[in-house]
């Protein structure tokens, strides 16, 4: 059997033109999330808290697009997603659209420990989060001037982004407005599903 | 989006992953991070955190496809993420990271960067973007 490993993303979603000191703010911030969760399984923690643990910091932060710095809706709110994974059983817990519950990666934990299913979502989701006690914040808690910023480019250039680059190409929009764009593709390459 | 996987010094491997979604995304849109087999699969062989494109990664149901591959066609951790990410996306744009119970780490993606770090016991440290 081989000791523990521990791997983190922070997204995929990377602008071609990020400048050094954001760099440097992301690298700095993947490694304090590592530290977390090599600390943990120095003192034997179980895989399934470590994850936790380390998306929860990463929920905290508005540095990537999770929790605090959460990507935006067309309506300019907050919808956040999770779920987690135990290997050992394949337990398994998932929420969507969770507007008001400051850490996501938590409530997904407790629909896999402490409720019937593996996924409740929106209202249902929301009162489940109620009755479990966890911290609850108002959705401007996750909302960023930056992102506020990326939305409107994004309304501008009518496209809905994977990442915060934001394609040369659909900046300055032509004068008829072009379909809809899905991370700097026609809408259409989404069809099939 | 964000995520994690991690395999104790049990062997015991999970796998979580957290996201606020598309900019500009309709309300009411369910992405594939919250979608178990999608984007988030921990069993006995592997924990796996896909990012990215949700509607790409929904039709390669790729977290589940790494652990298939390894456990139906034998292939090795690394290798078994090369495969998903070249051959299960399509046009799609996504990246994912991955454990497995021997205690290996990989990652694999196909857009221009991924926010990624990873660490083993055995002193391997790497944090990376593109």
């Amino acid at each position: 059997m081989g000791g523990w490993a521990i791997a983190v993303h922070g997204g995929a979603g990377v602008d071609p033109d990020l400048p050094l000191h954001r760099q440097d703010d992301a690298k700095k911030f993947l490694t304090r999330c590592l530290d977390l969760g090599i600390h943990a399984l120095r003192s034997n923690h179980s895989a399934i808290d470590v994850v936790e643990l380390v998306v929860r910091e990463l929920e905290n932060d508005p540095l990537f697009n999770s929790g605090r710095g959460s990507a935006l809706t067309e309506d300019g709110t907050v919808e956040m997603e999770a779920s987690i994974m135990d290997g050992p059983k394949r337990r398994c817990g998932a929420v969507s659209g969770l507007v008001t519950v400051k850490n996501p990666i938590s409530l997904a934990r407790l629909v896999m420990d402490k409720s019937p299913h593996s996924y409740l979502a929106f209202s249902g989701a929301e009162k489940f989060a109620r009755q479990q006690g966890v911290e609850l914040v108002s959705n401007d808690y996750f909302i960023t001037e930056g992102n506020v910023e990326l939305l409107q480019l994004a309304k501008e250039a009518n496209g809905i982004w994977l990442d915060r680059r934001v394609p040369i190409e659909t900046c300055c929009a032509s004068v008829e407005t072009p379909p809809l764009q899905m991370n700097g593709v026609p809408i259409s390459v989404y069809t099939p599903e | 989006t964000v995520g994690c996987v991690v395999v104790d010094s049990e062997g015991r491997c999970a796998a979580a992953t957290s996201t606020g979604g598309l900019i500009n995304k309709k309300v009411g849109r369910i992405g594939d991070s919250p979608l178990i087999g999608l984007g988030t699969y921990a069993c006995d062989v592997c924990g796996v955190s896909c990012t990215g494109e949700g509607e790409a990664i929904i039709r390669g149901t790729l977290a589940r496809e790494v652990a298939a591959v390894m456990e139906y066609k034998g292939l090795g951790l690394q290798e078994a993420v090369n495969y998903v990410i070249e051959e299960r996306l399509d046009e799609g744009q996504a990246g994912l990271i991955a454990v497995s119970s021997k205690g290996e780490v990989a990652c694999g993606f196909n857009t221009t960067g991924m926010f990624r770090g990873f660490a083993t016991e055995d002193g391997f440290m790497e944090v990376g973007i593109w």
